[in-house]
């Protein structure tokens, strides 16, 4: 089966649409030494602390068009940050849109004077799924957002000294934390910061993502808290200026690979070593982050992480598509050119066109031989059908290659997303070249 | 830049080591 693209795995169709009910958290029970582990769950659903905070969930159109604006953003940096190491440090230049954040390297402050370059394109940190850690002593509880895809955490903080979007944690408030304080100018940590600006002696920080949403406020440090394991001194942004997509968060925990990320910060205590996984969006059980050395399951398949690219992101390298079991006729180059980035925020893979295109005919290929015919895509997504009155469906396998022989054979419940019953479609779309 | 959305990683336990340099995925994790 493995020459002749024949191979399928049978899909639930119910499996790919929001399931209605949450099973009982379970108890923590991995936590160790050197280890904590946290519950992640999908903002929107069932399981989510915020659930009951939404009106209703966003529409697949606004999720897709997030998404494009989070492939976009991060594109930009990595197109920065390429071209920075190209040129040696060459200047970001800034972009046409307006700075909201305001903030000036330097000297002050929460003004609304247009300075942040916003080609600084950090990935929008709306992303589908949410931790809740503590933070402060006594320790109060936070749902954030989680990023691989930025470094620096933050939170919403009173007094809220020009604005904060509706969150449904209460804000957090310095006063109320004993272990609480300001990052001085002079302090390295702020060196740390991308954007940093300085008021009364104080460290400020800025973070403008893709799309224009921005936080500001003071770099500080606190007790943080994962599981049952105090980080103490832990360096976030105590946000007095937010705006943007942010749902009903409290915030953003940054797993990048930039010294102010948790993922560094933490490094001492457990090795810069964590994994996650990420529940099926039917099931009623919640996925995991995990910290610590014990955090790679045995069965792990593993690949380089490739650090050449510039800093945040987690780079690897994706050398093939398997479709039905069969390898795609895709030269290497077209995947090593711009490189591929493990994202937890993007929700459909973005490939090169080339790549794009050979895995679409071949899914397109082998949904006909299955006998079903193609609909009229949704948004990014080209390669749809209607699954209507149907409970399973027997559809091509989809796997991703990796240097050095890891594979990723993609669930049942990531080869398609659903955006109704009658319209299913392949979970993947184009970059729209093989350049970028 | 292609990258590797959340979707494809479902129900993968998904690694990264920042002193091996490796990322991992295992399936069947959750």
């Amino acid at each position: 089966a493995g020459s002749s693209g024949d191979e399928t795995v049978l899909l639930n169709v119910q499996s790919l649409l929001p399931g209605r009910s949450c099973a009982a958290p379970q108890e923590n029970k991995r936590s160790g030494a050197t280890s904590a582990r946290m519950q992640v769950v999908h903002q929107h659903g069932p399981c989510s602390p915020l659930a009951d905070a939404h009106g209703k969930p966003p529409s697949h159109a606004e999720i897709l068009a997030a998404d494009q604006n989070r492939v976009e953003s991060i594109q930009r940096r990595v197109a920065a940050t390429a071209g920075k190491l190209k040129k040696r440090a060459a200047p970001v230049q800034p972009g046409p849109k307006k700075n909201p954040a305001g903030i000036h390297p330097g000297h002050s402050s929460f003004s609304s004077a247009p300075l942040l370059p916003v080609s600084s394109g950090r990935a929008l940190g709306t992303g589908n799924y949410v931790v809740t850690l503590g933070l402060g002593t006594p320790a109060s509880k936070y749902t954030v957002v989680f990023d691989t895809g930025s470094d620096t955490t933050w939170v919403q903080c009173r007094p809220c000294v020009v604005k904060c979007y509706k969150q449904k944690d209460p804000l957090f408030d310095p006063a109320r934390s004993s272990t609480y304080a300001n990052v001085s100018c002079s302090d390295s940590a702020c060196d740390d910061l991308d954007e940093s600006g300085c008021t009364g002696g104080h460290c400020l920080y800025a973070v403008q993502y893709g799309d224009g949403s921005y936080t500001v406020g003071f770099f500080a440090r606190d007790t943080l808290t994962i599981a049952h394991d105090a980080i103490k001194g832990f360096q976030f942004g105590c946000g007095e200026k937010n705006d943007g997509l942010f749902g009903m968060t409290a915030g953003l925990l940054g797993l990048g690979r930039g010294k102010t990320s948790l993922t560094v910060q933490a490094q001492y205590r457990y090795g810069g070593a964590f994994a996650y996984c990420f529940p099926a969006l039917s099931t009623d059980t919640t996925g995991y982050l995990d910290f610590g050395p014990g955090a790679s399951p045995a069965n792990a398949r593993v690949t380089p992480m490739l650090t050449d690219n510039g800093p945040t992101f987690y780079f690897v390298g994706l050398t093939g598509i398997r479709v039905g079991g069969k390898q795609l006729s895709i030269p290497e180059t077209v995947f090593s050119t711009g490189g591929t980035i493990v994202d937890s925020g993007t929700v459909i893979t973005r490939l090169p066109e080339t790549a794009y295109s050979a895995l679409s005919s071949a899914f397109t290929a082998g949904m006909a031989a299955r006998g079903f015919k193609k609909v009229a895509g949704y948004s990014i997504l080209e390669t749809c059908y209607d699954f209507t009155g149907i409970s399973e469906a027997a559809v091509p396998t989809v796997s991703l290659v990796f240097k050095g022989g890891a594979c990723l054979d993609v669930d049942e419940s990531g080869i398609l997303y659903a955006i109704s019953q009658a319209q299913v479609c392949l979970a993947f779309a184009s970059i729209g070249d093989d350049e970028s | 830049t292609g990258i590797l959305g959340n979707t494809q990683q479902k129900t993968y336990g998904v690694v990264y080591d920042l002193g091996k340099k490796t990322v991992g995925f295992a399936p069947g994790a959750c």
